[in-house]
């Protein structure tokens, strides 16, 4: 889950727009 | 006088700002009333992922954004993200919500095993926004001026954020002077919040700290 990830790989994750992944 | 141009860029930060919103079904989540602090913890964790998410939506929506290099890009995001969360939670506590629904929060904040030390500067924050009464123009520029400073650690080209940066403040600065002849100051007022942000900010990480050893 996305809770688990730090906040740079949320950011990273949400630009390349795959968010579902 | 706002030209046409700055018309559009107002009607596309706000347009954007509107359409980029936590799920209704997270928001929903904060206001049940049971909870243990396990679940708080979790709740938390999933509306800060959440903000997170929308932000960059938003952001991705600022005319010039996506041009800039793409580390500098995730360098502006991570070190204003913290910043552009305060001022979107601030909006809950600004605006009128169903009764009872502002004291669940504060309640579910203040008992989320954050140290009062922090607790307290950050209502403080969401009531000094509060007092500013702020438009959703107002509220949305000033979110993309947080996320468009220059000086942000790690960033290289310090020119093209501020290239960006600079219109969004113009255009903030005579809505200000339209929406509020009578306060000359309201302007100042506001990027003197920012610099309230930036302490929030600086504390946060201590914050997360005493957060996750409670």
């Amino acid at each position: 889950p996305a809770s688990n990830l730090g906040l740079e790989d949320i950011i990273r994750k949400a630009l390349m727009g795959n968010l579902e992944e | 006088e706002i030209t046409k141009e700055q018309q559009a860029l107002m009607k596309l930060i706000v347009d954007a700002y509107n359409r980029h919103q936590i799920p209704q079904d997270v928001a929903k989540k904060l206001l049940q009333e049971q909870y243990s602090a396990e679940e708080n913890f979790l709740l938390l964790t999933e509306m800060a992922t959440s903000q997170v998410q929308v932000l960059v939506e938003f952001t991705k929506n600022i005319p010039g954004f996506l041009a800039l290099d793409h580390e500098d890009q995730i360098a502006l995001l991570k070190s204003s993200a913290v910043e552009a969360m305060f001022l979107r939670s601030a909006q809950v506590f600004s605006k009128k919500m169903p009764s009872g629904h502002t004291e669940v929060l504060e309640e579910r904040i203040r008992k989320s095993g954050i140290s009062e030390e922090f607790i307290t500067p950050m209502f403080n924050f969401y009531k000094s926004i509060g007092e500013l009464q702020m438009t959703q123009e107002e509220q949305a520029l000033l979110t993309a001026i947080t996320i468009l400073t220059p000086d942000r650690p790690y960033v290289k080209d310090h020119q093209a954020v501020e290239k960006l940066q600079e219109p969004m403040l113009d255009v903030l600065r005579k809505l200000c002077v339209l929406q509020h002849p009578q306060e000359p100051q309201y302007f100042a007022r506001l990027l003197g919040r920012l610099t309230e942000l930036r302490t929030l900010n600086h504390y946060h990480s201590e914050m997360l700290s005493s957060w996750r050893m409670n």
